[in-house]
C-alpha cells in the first residue's frame, strides 16, 4: 500500500 | 476583550464536526480580521487550517491577538448544550484562562451561559507556500464524501488520477477492486452538481483512505468541495463556509516502498 509520508516531509515550521 | 456571535450555534457544531475526528485540542487564533486554526493530527500525516472572517460573524469585536487553547472533546459537550437555531457567543477576556459560551433561544427566553478553561498549547505552526496545482477538481461534496465512503470498503488506500478526460478514484484490497469514474459536466442548470477539472499536466496520488474519510465530516458546511493535486506535494481539500470562511485539509500522499 506504500508508505506515509508526513507533513515535515514538505512544510517547516515557522 | 474578544467576543464573537454567530445566529446560528449549528454553524459552530459543523465547524467542531470538521476538526474533531483528527484534532483533540486545537488553538483558536484570535484577531481583528478573524478567527484561525492550523493544526496537525497527532500523527502529523494531515494538517486542518480553518479560517473564519470577522466580516463572517454577527458581532465581532477582538481588542488584542489572543489565542486560546481549546479541548474539543470539552467544546463538543458545551456545544451539545446549544439547539442548532440558538445564537452563540463566544467570549473571552484578554489574557483569560477561561472562555465563555452563551446560547440564546429565538425568542430569548432562555439564555444558557458554559464556561471552559483554556490550555496553553504547543504552537507549531507550518508555513505553507502558495501552490499553482497541476489539477483542482470542483465536485459536489456529498459525492466526494460518497466515494471515500464506497472505497474504504475495499482497501486503505485510494488512488485520485486526474487527466483532462476526468478523475478516476481506485482503491483494491483482499474482497477485490473499485474504480468510480468522474466525468466533466456542463450542467449550467444545476451548478452545484457539476463537476469541473482545471488541469495544467495530470497526476496520480495514493491517500490513506483513513483521512479522507475525517475530511468529509466538513460536507455538511458546503454542497462543493475543491481537491488540489500537484505530483511533489500534499492535496488540499477545500470546503468553503457560506459568508464565513473556509475549511482546508492537508493531507501527505503515500508513496511507493
Amino acid at each position: 500500500n506504500g508508505s506515509q509520508l508526513g507533513m515535515s516531509d514538505y512544510y517547516v515550521l515557522i | 476583550m474578544f467576543e464573537a456571535r454567530l445566529v446560528s450555534s449549528g454553524t459552530l457544531k459543523k465547524v467542531l464536526d470538521a476538526i474533531k475526528d483528527l484534532l483533540n485540542e486545537a488553538s483558536f487564533d484570535c484577531s481583528d480580521t478573524g478567527i484561525q486554526l492550523q493544526a496537525m493530527d497527532s500523527s502529523h500525516v494531515s494538517l486542518v487550517s480553518l479560517s473564519l472572517r470577522a466580516d463572517g460573524f454577527d458581532k465581532y469585536r477582538c481588542d488584542r491577538n489572543l489565542t486560546m487553547g481549546m479541548n474539543l472533546a470539552s467544546m463538543t459537550k458545551i456545544l451539545k448544550c446549544a439547539n442548532n437555531d440558538d445564537t452563540v457567543t463566544v467570549k473571552a477576556q484578554d489574557d483569560a484562562d477561561c472562555v465563555t459560551f452563551v446560547f440564546e433561544s429565538k425568542k430569548q427566553e432562555k439564555i444558557s451561559d458554559y464556561e471552559m478553561k483554556l490550555m496553553n498549547l504547543d504552537q507549531e505552526h507550518l508555513g505553507i507556500p502558495e501552490t499553482d496545482f497541476s489539477c483542482v477538481i470542483h465536485m459536489p461534496s456529498g459525492e466526494f464524501s460518497r466515494i471515500c465512503r464506497d472505497l474504504s470498503q475495499f482497501g486503505e488506500s485510494v488512488i485520485i488520477s486526474c487527466t483532462k478526460e476526468g478523475v478516476r478514484f481506485s482503491s483494491s484490497g483482499d474482497i477485490g477492486s473499485a474504480n468510480i469514474k468522474l466525468a466533466q459536466t456542463n450542467n449550467i442548470d444545476k451548478e452545484e452538481e457539476t463537476v469541473s477539472i482545471d488541469l495544467q499536466e495530470p497526476v496520480t496520488l495514493t491517500f490513506a483512505c483513513q483521512y479522507l474519510n475525517s475530511f468529509t465530516k466538513a460536507t455538511p458546511l458546503s454542497n462543493r468541495v475543491s481537491l488540489s493535486m500537484s505530483a511533489n506535494v500534499p492535496l488540499v481539500v477545500e470546503y468553503e463556509i457560506p459568508d464565513l470562511g473556509h475549511i482546508r485539509y492537508y493531507l501527505a500522499p503515500k508513496i511507493e516502498e
